[in-house]
């Protein structure tokens, strides 16, 4: 049996709002050390890939390993229903037909519930090995999506280009051009705002922008976001959850 | 002109 108790449901509905336009169905598997989700959308260009550690619940079980078939626009309807400072509390029965999903109010005596149906959904399941990347950025999230949301009004594809004391995102549409340089630099009094870039191999990668403005819906999980980039491979962002992550793995563009 | 590269071709079906 599964029981999840959150102690604000903010944390769920942020989840469910950055992958929902992604990715309509997925699994949630939950396992003694919480929910994962991995994902891939349509075009098999974005992976999803989620950690809601078990520390993130105030209270959590989960006895036997259970699979939730989820669909996320369904699930969405109902997890809007709650307000964001309410105890959500997820159950499942073993091998289950539906989710329970309960809102408890802090202060008033209400209790909202809801059922969702479950599916069952044939997944393809993508091996991640252990990548090596040849540069790291953590910038703040907001930044990133407001930069993102900039360029993608010139041009379909972004381009992220990384030296040793900078990265510049570049877009280059039919009516003209755009670009946005940041340096490194450290503030001590919000670490979170700080822009640190480490370097190992100079990078220049293409990717769809319309990809990149869905990744960025992740914005409100996390203040910072880290962008890891290898020539010719798949770029990985990450947001970091209070107790595990959102990751996306995003598939670039190449010259034909 | 760019082609958009999928992910199957980096990572492995299990």
């Amino acid at each position: 049996m599964l029981e999840g108790k959150f102690e604000e449901s903010s944390l769920m509905k942020k989840v469910v709002d950055a992958i929902k336009d992604s990715v309509k169905l997925c699994n949630f598997n939950c396992t003694e050390h919480g929910v994962t989700v991995q994902a891939v959308d349509d075009s098999r260009v974005l992976l999803i890939s989620l950690l809601i550690g078990e520390a993130s619940f105030e209270e959590y079980r989960c006895d036997r390993n259970i699979t939730l078939g989820i669909d996320l626009e369904s699930f969405n309807k109902i997890i809007k229903n709650g307000n964001s400072s309410d105890f959500l509390t997820l159950i499942a029965e073993d091998s289950p037909d539906n989710v329970l999903i309960i809102f408890e109010d802090k202060k008033k005596d209400r209790v909202s519930e809801y059922s969702l149906k479950l599916m069952d959904l044939d997944s393809d399941f993508l091996q991640i090995d252990d990548m090596e990347f040849d540069a790291t950025i953590t910038m703040p999230s907001s930044e990133f999506a407001k930069i993102t949301r900039d360029l993608k009004t010139l041009s379909e594809s972004l381009q992220i280009i990384v030296t040793k004391e900078n990265v510049k995102f570049s877009s280059d549409g039919d009516f003209g051009t755009g670009n946005v340089v940041l340096k490194g630099f450290v503030d001590m009094d919000k670490p979170d705002e700080s822009i640190k870039i480490d370097m190992a191999r100079p990078i220049n990668l293409t990717f769809g922008a319309k990809y990149i403005a869905d990744i960025v819906k992740g914005t409100s999980l996390s203040e910072s976001v880290t962008i890891k980039l290898a020539d010719k491979s798949p770029a990985l962002f990450e947001y970091k959850l209070p107790s595990g992550f959102l990751r996306f793995y995003l598939a670039p563009k190449f010259d034909e | 002109k760019l082609k958009q590269s999928s992910l199957l071709s980096f990572f492995k079906k299990k």
